[in-house]
């Protein structure tokens, strides 16, 4: 554990729980993809099987429970509890374009062909993806709440300080997943655009919108 | 280089 590691994870916690609160206490999902939830459901599911085999450490247990908890919880209040504000017709990104690619490329290039693993292969692709339907919805809107903003910031920032993490472990640990580091770093190029806008408008006190 | 089947990270 490197503080990289650590912030990145505390990052990644803080973006999942803004998001729920800010359907709960909205009592609304408007403007938030419904699609790219379900992505980071079906990731955190596929990726934490091993919660099932193997043991590391209560910290990585807890995250993984809190995180896959939270994913089903995000998908329930969206899906069913409120679906009535949920903007269907804005979220209109094709998965299928997403999943089977990254399916495909999880069966080919893997570490070990075995179930789980191509299973945790697929899930570090799909979630370099993932987050494509939210930024599509977006873009198609032309502006997004600044709490959402808020969410998608730390969500690209976790990535991020994941790479600072796998730079050290490099330097520290001799230990390197290539697979990890280039979906990591799609991953945070995805974020690049929405980062600039996040840091030019959002910071300065003003609501993300799009020229038209 | 990557030990197989353990993935400690999140």
């Amino acid at each position: 554990m490197n503080i990289f590691r650590l912030t990145g994870d505390l990052s990644h916690l803080a973006a999942i729980i803004i998001l729920l609160l800010k359907i709960w206490k909205s009592r609304s999902c408007a403007g938030i993809s419904g699609k790219s939830q379900i992505l980071f459901a079906i990731v955190f599911t596929a990726r934490y099987l091993d919660l099932l085999t193997s043991f590391i450490s209560v910290y990585n247990t807890s995250m993984k429970v809190i995180y896959i908890g939270c994913a089903y919880a995000t998908v329930y209040l969206i899906y069913a509890k409120f679906r009535a504000t949920y903007d269907g017709n804005h979220d209109s990104f094709r998965v299928e374009f997403l999943v089977v690619p990254v399916g495909g490329l999880a069966v080919l290039i893997n570490h070990t062909f075995s179930p789980l693993e191509i299973l945790w292969t697929f899930s570090i692709y799909l979630e370099s993806v993932a987050i494509l339907p939210q930024l599509f919805m977006i873009s198609k809107t032309g502006e997004a709440e600044t709490i959402t903003t808020h969410y998608l910031f730390c969500l690209g920032m976790y990535r991020t300080l994941y790479l600072f993490n796998w730079v050290w472990r490099f330097y520290f640990e001799g230990f390197f997943d290539m697979i990890a580091i280039v979906a990591g770093l799609v991953q945070t190029v995805l974020y690049c655009d929405f980062f600039y806008l996040y840091v030019t408008k959002v910071l300065k006190g003003k609501k993300l919108s799009l020229p038209a | 280089g990557m030990r197989v089947d353990e993935h400690d990270e999140l």
